[in-house]
């Protein structure tokens, strides 16, 4: 799966995702990633976020809207993001799932929930610092 | 901000963070970013677990789902269950600018996409067919099923639902090489 957001200079904001989903679902099943709030969500004036993981447990949490919201109360976007996961791992203590965030100051962060074979997770960034695809890493 | 414009994207995904930021650099929109993003993993498969010939069903099918989001507006596209269509995030742009929809699914999403234009292919691959192979070869392991019988844990379907339930932990089969 790939969960994307865009920011430009102006700080108008997109999101996207495009998945092939779990190997060997049921036919039928659906995932977060098509799944507004669940799968990613952006809004101009806080910021966007986007998951990754396992969609049928993450979809119930809507980590991106929460994200999203937390950023526009004022949260930096790693903590935002570290929030959304937390609240999942409650009730599902070794999901495997992420998240990437930011805001519309160009800020992002991302978090992970560690399981079996999953300690860090790995995103691109590329931003006018950059101007270059970089490769980042967060701890789970 | 000075560090504006940006594009992150999960999962080391190199090329689809450089089609979207050549977007950008080239005059274009956020959601042209994200589109041309997303579709090049589509074409390129990322990891298997994008676009065509990956994480086929329990029938042996890849489905597609996308979802793309206009920050602006909250407009949104999406569509899940997407058969026989390799540019899902395509069509999820063609659900947010051609219907006052949000979520189309299923043959009625691939009919859309049809009429909208995306070329109906087969999304089989040779990687594909292995793996729904080697899956029947191993009963069906991983499954997803539970309270049915045959025990899904052992056994492949047809499955029946069993008359009693138990409560099992959820067996956590998703991993970094079967995600949405």
């Amino acid at each position: 799966t790939i969960g994307m957001i865009a920011l430009d200079k102006d700080g108008h904001v997109a999101a996207g995702t495009s998945t092939n989903g779990l190997t060997h679902k049921v036919p039928g099943r659906v995932g977060d990633s098509p799944i507004i709030g669940a799968g990613a969500y952006a809004d101009s004036s806080a910021g966007g976020a986007a998951a990754t993981g396992d969609g049928d447990v993450m979809m119930r949490f809507l980590p991106s809207y929460l994200a999203v919201e937390l950023m526009r109360a004022g949260a930096d976007p790693s903590a935002a993001c570290k929030t959304a996961i937390s609240r999942i791992k409650r009730h599902y203590s070794d999901f495997f799932g992420a998240i990437i965030c930011a805001n519309t100051t160009g800020h992002y962060g991302a978090a992970c929930n560690k399981a079996p074979d999953f300690s860090q997770f790995h995103y691109m960034v590329s931003n006018s610092e950059s101007d270059t695809p970089l490769l980042k890493s967060v701890d789970c | 901000s000075l560090t504006l414009p940006l594009v992150i994207n999960t999962w080391p995904f190199k090329n689809a963070t450089a089609a979207a930021w050549s977007v950008l650099q080239s005059g274009g929109s956020v959601l042209d970013a994200v589109e041309k993003g997303c579709a090049r993993c589509e074409m390129e498969q990322c990891d298997g677990s994008v676009g065509y010939g990956g994480s086929p069903d329990e029938f042996g099918e890849t489905t597609l789902d996308a979802m793309i989001i206009n920050g602006d507006t909250v407009e949104v596209g999406a569509v899940a269950d997407l058969r026989r269509i390799k540019n899902a995030i395509g069509v999820a742009r063609a659900v947010m600018e051609h219907t006052e929809h949000t979520l189309l699914v299923g043959e009625s999403a691939s009919l859309f996409a049809e009429n909208m234009g995306f070329v109906a292919e087969d999304l089989t691959t040779n990687k594909s067919v292995n793996i729904f192979s080697q899956w029947l070869k191993g009963n069906c392991q991983p499954n997803y099923r539970k309270n049915v019988f045959p025990d899904p844990s052992t056994s492949c379907g047809p499955y029946k639902p069993k008359g009693t339930f138990t409560q099992n932990k959820s067996a956590n089969h998703a991993n970094v090489h079967s995600h949405d």
